[in-house]
């Protein structure tokens, strides 16, 4: 497999620390509309570096730190720690596996860490040049966007065909 | 890198026709260049034919035969250029039965090659699944994960998961 | 009522003349992915005066004609009849129920007819002033759509309200 | 004009609330100008909390609960300035268990003033229908109608349909 498991703590609705450990294969999450399964994918997409706060559906990027529901207050910092496995020898590293790590605090920049010790965004992406990872195009499809792929712009069509070559 | 892009456009084009196939029950799907000249600027067009009915431009298509279509192309270009690991949030949205069947023939297929994670409300792409993660909401506005047997009920602490094939 | 007969042939897939009743209160449309449901819904903006042609899922508006199927060759013209009741005195005029067609033929203008009689579309559209039909974003809520109501942008969401004054 | 606007604007508010608590089965729901000084021209802000959460800008709801909420919204401009007749296309493919229900409920309400066209794949927004009309394409490419009974059988020639309440 690759993905071994996620953590968070502060991200969006996962207010309080959350483990998901990941099988081979095919990996079903279920469960009510506003329960949190979005917000998984999106915990995904951004401790591997995305960006964009319009592909977190954010207006700001501090929008991902968890902001209180009625009962609870809000967090200061939003923490997602992913760990791969590298059975396949995909990434370039002598280890079996590497963690990587992004925290945010309010009014605050994102902060990466990889196996532990702090890193720069450039760095991670390094690590996963040529694997197709990180082109969010192309190894995560979100929710409502299926009907993009056949976009109804013959130029944008294109898009697909270009993160894969 | 003209080259490369024809390359992978030739390829995806090839799978395309296939996994449309097996998506739809039969028919046929055609990507073409709308310019020759200029591959690296050209946008594309896309004409299909589902089974019985006639060639036709991707526009005409029903809902769910776009999402069909979409999910056709998408993972033709994950066959051409494989990623170790698929996040897929609700693409099965607007299929009926018949298109569900087929579309869980090929993701059981391609997950034996590679990870999925896949969001779903779907009971049959719910039943082919490796393994079940439960989202939940026990305090309102805080998510937490159950993990679940594979026939849905939660998993008490110290049973095994139950692995698929 | 309001709406109380449809009747069309030659429009999109129902090739064959097809009758339509509806009642009172709720009617839903069933059945699988790409057998016409949201046809019958363009047919009633077609009717209607819809002249975009991108609001009907063509690029021309003479690819509403019916265009044959693997074993039925195309249709030279489309063709669709709404009959409705006025039994609040909705429309200013002094008859029960009013009928209007719309017909296409290849190459050719749109042709419409009030009670049998040939009419302008200005005419139609008369008709209907302050009852909230012919406004499309209004009365017909198109699939996909719902979630433009809450469109990303402020300027987009007051649409409706205007719309609606 | 600007009057006529900001009467149908504060009455859509206020109906607003109430479909919004409807669906949701509690929570509150705002729209505001982003411009006091111009409402002809300014953009509209919408922050609704659904039952137990924070209050917060529509970018971060659900796909679920974005469906919703664009329903709560279609519902209030429906009450303040009713159409004859309402066709709504598959606006319920989002919805889970609880807000199907819910929304039903609306609908049933809504169903005693005006016809509602609807297409829908779901068993309980057809439970709630008075009469179904099944679309199939018996011969591939070409649409028909089959009128079916409440249970959802075809209504064979020479039997009364069944109407509801
Ligand atoms: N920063 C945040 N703090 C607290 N709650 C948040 C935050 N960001 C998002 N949420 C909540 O997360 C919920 C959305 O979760 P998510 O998109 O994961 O739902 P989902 O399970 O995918 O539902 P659906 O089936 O409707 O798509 C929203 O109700 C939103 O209020
Ligand atoms: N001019 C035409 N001639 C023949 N067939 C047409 C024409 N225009 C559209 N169609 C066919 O109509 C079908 C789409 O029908 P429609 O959009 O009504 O499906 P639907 O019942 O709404 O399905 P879904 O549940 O997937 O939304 C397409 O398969 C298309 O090939
Ligand atoms: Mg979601
Ligand atoms: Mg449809």
């Amino acid at each position: 497999g690759f993905l071994k498991r996620i953590e968070m703590v502060g991200f969006k609705s996962f207010a309080d620390r959350t483990s998901i450990e990941f099988v081979d294969g095919i990996t079903a999450l279920l469960g009510p509309n506003g329960c949190g399964k979005s917000n998984i994918v999106d915990a995904i997409k951004w401790v591997l570096g995305e960006q964009s706060v319009r592909n977190m559906r954010a207006e700001r990027m501090e929008d991902v730190i968890f902001g209180g529901s009625e009962k609870r207050k809000a967090l200061s910092a939003a923490e997602v720690t992913i760990t791969i496995t590298n059975d396949r020898g995909l990434l370039e590293v002598e280890r079996p596996e590497i963690a990587i790590k992004r925290r945010i605090f309010r009014d605050g920049e994102s902060e990466y860490f990889l196996n532990g010790s702090p890193a720069r965004l450039k760095e991670i992406r390094e690590l996963f040049h040529d694997t197709g990872i990180g082109k969010s195009a192309y190894s995560v499809m979100e929710q409502g966007r299926i009907d993009q792929v056949l976009s109804n712009k013959p130029e944008e069509r294109r898009c697909l065909f270009e993160e894969a070559a | 890198s003209e080259n490369l892009f024809l390359q992978t456009y030739e390829a995806i084009r090839e799978r395309f026709h296939e996994t449309f196939r097996l998506l739809f029950g039969g028919g046929r799907a055609e990507i073409g260049l709308v310019d020759r000249e200029d591959p690296l600027n050209s946008g594309l067009e896309i004409y299909v034919q589902p089974p019985g009915k006639k060639l036709e431009n991707i526009s005409l298509l029903s809902g769910g035969e776009r999402s069909l279509c979409g999910i056709a192309l998408m993972f033709a270009t994950f066959q051409v250029k494989p990623s170790p690991f698929h996040i897929l949030d609700e693409i099965d949205a607007a299929l009926d039965e018949a298109s569900i069947q087929r579309f869980v023939n090929l993701l059981v297929d391609s997950g034996r090659e590679s990870q999925f994670l896949l969001v779903t409300h779907n009971k049959r792409t719910i039943a082919c699944a490796s393994s079940l993660l439960g989202v939940t909401m026990q305090e309102s506005g805080v998510s937490s994960i159950i993990t679940l047997r594979l026939d849905g009920q939660e998993r008490k602490k110290d049973e095994e998961p139950i692995k698929v094939g």
